[in-house]
C-alpha cells in the first residue's frame, strides 16, 4: 500500500503570466515527482500540487527563489488519509 | 453486515467497490419496473462496467447519460453518483419534473466508470487516477481515461509519457473502460445529453477542450451552464465557474465530452465538483450529501432543458 507520510499539498498563487509559466515549468521537472491536483489554468486560479517529502525542500526553495507565493493546503497527506480510512472503517463497523 | 436495502445504505460515507455493486443490485431488485442494470463491457482487470438504466418503457427513447468516477481518486463523484441513483427512484412519481422526464426519456448512470482504478485507490494507492492496464516497455501503469477519446487525440493537452497522469494511451479508445462507452453510445444512437462528472475545483464545462474553435451551440451551452450553476448555488452558495474547457481551465485533448459532442450529443458537459477549500481529493465524507444535493439541482436544470428542447 502506497503511503504519503510527509507529503504536502501546496497551493501556489502566481502573480502574473510570467510566474504562471514558471509554475507550468514545474510540470516538466519529473525528478520532483509532483502530482498536480489542480493544474495550471490562469492567474486567477490557484495551482494545487502534491509534493513528495523528498522534494519538498527543493520545491519550496525553487518557488521562493522566484518570489512565487504558496501556502500549505495539506500539512501531511498521510494524516488525512489515515483519518479518512478510520472513518470508513468505523462507519462500516456501525 | 451488508445493508438489507438501499434505504439503509449509508449514502453519507465512502464505500468500496463491492458495496457500490451491492447497492446497484439492491436498487434494481427494489425497483423492477424502473431500474435495470446493463453491463456494457469489462475493465482491463475484468470487472463489470455496470450502467444503471432508469426507464418507464418505450423503445430506444431519447436518453440522458451521467457518469462518475472516470478518475478513480475523485471519490466524491462515485459517492454522488450513488446518491443520484437513489434520488431518481425516490423522485419518480413524486417530483413532477423528474416524472415528466422519465415518462418520455431514459436515464443511464455509470457510477464506477473506472473500477480497476477505484479498487486500487481503496486498497493500494489513494492517489490513483488512471486505469490499471500495464504499459509495454515501462513500469508505469495506466492511461488517463479522459485523454483517450477520439477527439483531438494526440494533440496538445495530453501526454505521450506512460508515467504521466495525463497519458493519452497508445491509441484512441485503447482502454476498454472508454471503448465500452463509445460502443454503447454509438449503438444506442439516441442519447441527447452526456454529463461526465469529475472533482475537484467547482466548474461546469462544455466543449471544446482540444481546440479554441467555439462549439456550434456555444451560446446555448453557455446560457444553460449559467442557469445550472445558479440553481446549484441556490442551496449552499457554492460558487462555480463555467465555460468551455479550453477557455476555463486548459487545453485537454482526447476528452470525453469533446467526443460525445462530435457524435452529435449537443448537451455535453463535464462537472468538476467540490472542493476549493482545503481538502482537494480528500473531501470529508460529511460533504458527500451536500455536494450531491447541490449538484443534483444543476443536473436537473440540464435534464429539464434537454427534455424541453428535443432535437
Amino acid at each position: 500500500k502506497e503511503t504519503f507520510e510527509g507529503h504536502q499539498v501546496l497551493r501556489i498563487v502566481a502573480k502574473d503570466e510570467i510566474q504562471l509559466s514558471l509554475v507550468k515549468n514545474l510540470e516538466d521537472m519529473v525528478d520532483f515527482e509532483l502530482d498536480f491536483w489542480r493544474g495550471v489554468t490562469d492567474v486567477a486560479t490557484p495551482v494545487d500540487v502534491r509534493v513528495p517529502f523528498h522534494s519538498l525542500q527543493s520545491v519550496k526553495i525553487h518557488l521562493e527563489s522566484q518570489g512565487i507565493e504558496y501556502s500549505i493546503m495539506i500539512q501531511d497527506l498521510q494524516v488525512m488519509l489515515d483519518e479518512e480510512q478510520e472513518e470508513i472503517e468505523s462507519a462500516a463497523r456501525v | 453486515a451488508e445493508p438489507r436495502s438501499t434505504d439503509s445504505f449509508d449514502l453519507s460515507r465512502y464505500h468500496p467497490i463491492n458495496e457500490i455493486y451491492n447497492f446497484q443490485d439492491m436498487l434494481v431488485a427494489e425497483n423492477p419496473n424502473l431500474v435495470s442494470k446493463i453491463v456494457i463491457g469489462q475493465s482491463y482487470q475484468g470487472r463489470p462496467l455496470n450502467v444503471l438504466k432508469f426507464s418507464t418503457g418505450g423503445t430506444n427513447r431519447p436518453a440522458i447519460w451521467l457518469d462518475t468516477g472516470i478518475h478513480s481518486r475523485e471519490w466524491v463523484t462515485q459517492a454522488s453518483g450513488t446518491w443520484f441513483a437513489k434520488k431518481i427512484v425516490t423522485d419518480y412519481g413524486r417530483d413532477p419534473a423528474m416524472t415528466a422526464i422519465l415518462n418520455k426519456m431514459d436515464i443511464f448512470l455509470e457510477i464506477v466508470t473506472n473500477p480497476d482504478g477505484y479498487y486500487y485507490s481503496h486498497t493500494s494507492n489513494r492517489m490513483w487516477r488512471k486505469t490499471r492496464k500495464p504499459n509495454p516497455g515501462t513500469s508505469c501503469v495506466g492511461v488517463d481515461p479522459n485523454r483517450n477519446w477520439d477527439a483531438g487525440f494526440g494533440g496538445a493537452g495530453a501526454s505521450g509519457n506512460p508515467c504521466s497522469e495525463t497519458y493519452r494511451g497508445p491509441k484512441a479508445h485503447s482502454e476498454s473502460e472508454v471503448k465500452s462507452i463509445v460502443d454503447f453510445v454509438k449503438a444506442h444512437g439516441n442519447i441527447k445529453a452526456f454529463v461526465s462528472i469529475h472533482a475537484y475545483s467547482q466548474m461546469l464545462l462544455y466543449p471544446y477542450g482540444y481546440t479554441r474553435t467555439p462549439a456550434k451551440h456555444q451560446t446555448e451551452l453557455h446560457n444553460l451552464a449559467k442557469k445550472a450553476i445558479t440553481d446549484l448555488a441556490s442551496l449552499y452558495g457554492t460558487r462555480y465557474r463555467y465555460g468551455s474547457i479550453i477557455n476555463t481551465i486548459y487545453q485537454a485533448s482526447g476528452g470525453t465530452i469533446d467526443w460525445t459532442y462530435e457524435q452529435g450529443i449537443k448537451y455535453s458537459y463535464t462537472f468538476e465538483l467540490r472542493d476549493t477549500g482545503r481538502y482537494g481529493f480528500i473531501l470529508p465524507a460529511n460533504q458527500i450529501v451536500p455536494t450531491a444535493t447541490e449538484t443534483w439541482l444543476a443536473l436537473m436544470a440540464i435534464m429539464e432543458h434537454t427534455f424541453k428542447n428535443p432535437y
